[in-house]
């Protein structure tokens, strides 16, 4: 059993320097202890006390407002150079209550305990009467503009064969004309083209695509554009070469170089291909 | 110009600093 907190020494104020060091703190944490979805920012530190603990050090005891960026989890970008996402990309909040521990100037998370929860579809639709709402991940017209997606991509020339990884995030337009999805995909050890089985293709590590898409419905069909930056080392799977000639050198991606392939063959961004 | 602040007879010493919460929205409230 816990023994209960002693009498709190001091109540700071919530922007005092050294509070939104550990809010910060929190952040870093969470951040890195969760695997899907995005990368949060601090928005608010809604109440915070300090403790002696004992023998040595203090605790804040803190709760914090959290805001989604458009970062995923997986995605090297610094979250100092995420977007916050906007309003009217229905926002996503993460409500955290965190101890955190300052021992020689350093302060270190016990821990957290976080709940995140979209903003209601009456605020989006006071600001923006036709923005797409957040729909639920397993949703039929959700699954089914990823998986147009994801093929989509595979049929532009790249080297690996992607896999799906997570669909992180769908939104559906008011009227349902459109669906918007946001996944992960990563590399494999196949080549598109000996993909016919994709459960024995596997996994490269540390590799991921984070993908875009949007389908359009239209008369007679559909429509799907979709893009995906995809950051590692993308490995040279060996092409049929004609006889005689010698290994193919396809392009191999520094880590951290961001590959945009959006309709038409990859193109390498920065000096790294 | 409005002279001095009047005494309220009766009020005891100023009462400890509130600490100020929440702090700062940085983006937006949701």
């Amino acid at each position: 059993a816990r023994s209960p907190l002693p009498p709190p020494v001091r109540d700071p104020n919530c922007d005092d320097p050294e509070v939104e060091q550990a809010a910060w703190a929190a952040v870093q944490y969470v951040n890195s202890n969760h695997r899907h979805g995005y990368k949060y920012t601090l928005n608010q530190i809604d109440k915070v006390r300090v403790y002696q603990r004992k023998p040595v050090g203090e605790v804040y005891s803190m709760e914090i407002d959290l805001l989604e960026t458009t970062c995923h989890v997986l995605d090297p970008t610094p979250l100092e150079n995420c977007t916050v996402r906007q309003l009217t990309e229905h926002a996503v909040e993460g409500d955290c209550d965190v101890n955190v521990l300052k021992l020689d100037n350093q302060f270190v998370v016990s821990n957290a305990k976080c709940e995140s929860s979209p903003d209601s579809a009456e605020d989006v639709r006071k600001i923006c009467l036709d923005c797409a709402l957040l729909a639920p991940l397993n949703d039929t017209k959700v699954l089914h503009t990823v998986d147009a997606a994801v093929a989509a991509f595979n049929a532009q020339n790249h080297t690996s064969y992607f896999k799906l990884l997570e669909i992180s995030r769908a939104q559906l337009t008011p009227l349902h004309s459109s669906v918007y999805v946001e996944f992960v995909v990563g590399p494999t050890d196949c080549s598109p083209k000996d993909a016919a089985e994709p459960a024995a293709c596997n996994l490269l590590a540390d590799q991921h695509g984070f993908c875009k898409a949007t389908l359009t419905e239209k008369v007679g069909g559909e429509d799907v554009a979709a893009s995906c930056v995809v950051f590692g080392t993308v490995p040279v799977v060996p092409q049929p070469q004609p006889d005689g000639a010698g290994p193919t050198v396809g392009p191999t991606v520094a880590a951290g170089t961001p590959v945009v392939a959006g309709p038409g063959p990859a193109v390498a961004v920065g000096p790294a291909v | 110009a409005l002279g001095p602040k009047p005494v309220i007879p009766g009020a005891g010493p100023a009462a400890p600093a509130i600490p100020l919460c929440p702090g700062r929205i940085r983006y937006f409230k949701v």
